[in-house]
């Protein structure tokens, strides 16, 4: 554990609270993508199944438990609580376009071809661009509430702090993981063009909004 | 060298 992967833990953390408290709060889940969503609770699911086959840590456990129930909890705010305020109209992105290459790559470059292991690497391939139906449908509306780009900014934010991570652990660890390094700078690489937007725009106090 | 046991990192 060093300091930008705890940090990087509770920045993703944050983004998952700050999705929740949004939709609790303004009793809505407008502007936010079900899509994305489902899809990271596929991607929590798929990675922690071994909660059940080994113990790591107290931390590991208890933050693993967390990350699933607030997942699940999310959708069924989107899908269920909050239904008739889910914007399904502007949630088109086709996610069948990202899960059949996601299965493919996982099972064709994994680090051990066991169903576990398998599993792993698809949650790591999916995470990695699980966000694209939110940031679709942003494009699609053009703009986003401020409290949403929060959640996005701790989200983007939380992969890249696990990148420097991966930048320590390999010089004072000699630990390197391709396939995690690899997703991770794609994850990143993709909230680029939002960081830009968030630092110019909402953190001067206005709304994220893209020209038509 | 990845140890796949290594599943520390969330």
């Amino acid at each position: 554990m060093n300091i930008f992967r705890l940090t990087g833990d509770l920045s993703h953390l944050a983004a998952i609270i700050i999705l929740l408290l949004k939709i609790w709060k303004t009793r809505s889940c407008a502007g936010i993508s079900g899509k994305s969503q489902i899809l990271f609770a596929l991607v929590f699911t798929t990675r922690y199944l071994d909660l059940f086959s080994s113990f790591i840590s107290l931390y590991n456990t208890v933050m693993k438990v967390i990350y699933i129930m607030c997942a699940y909890a999310t959708v069924y705010l989107i899908y269920g609580k909050f239904k008739a305020t889910y914007d399904g109209n502007h949630d088109t992105f086709r996610v069948e376009f990202l899960l059949i290459p996601v299965v493919l790559l996982a099972v064709l470059i994994n680090h051990a071809f066991a169903p576990m292991e398998i599993l792993w690497t698809f949650s790591i391939y999916l995470e990695s661009v699980a966000i694209l139906p939110q940031l679709f449908m942003i494009s699609k509306t053009g703009e986003a509430e401020t409290i949403t780009t929060h959640y996005l900014f701790f989200l983007g934010l939380y992969r890249t702090l696990y990148l420097f991570n991966w930048i320590w652990r390999f010089y004072f660890e000699g630990f390197f993981d391709l396939i995690a390094v690899v997703a991770g700078l794609v994850q990143t690489i993709l909230y680029c063009d939002f960081f830009y937007l968030y630092i110019t725009k909402v953190l001067k106090g206005k709304k994220l909004s893209l020209p038509a | 060298e990845v140890d796949t046991t290594d599943k520390d990192e969330l």
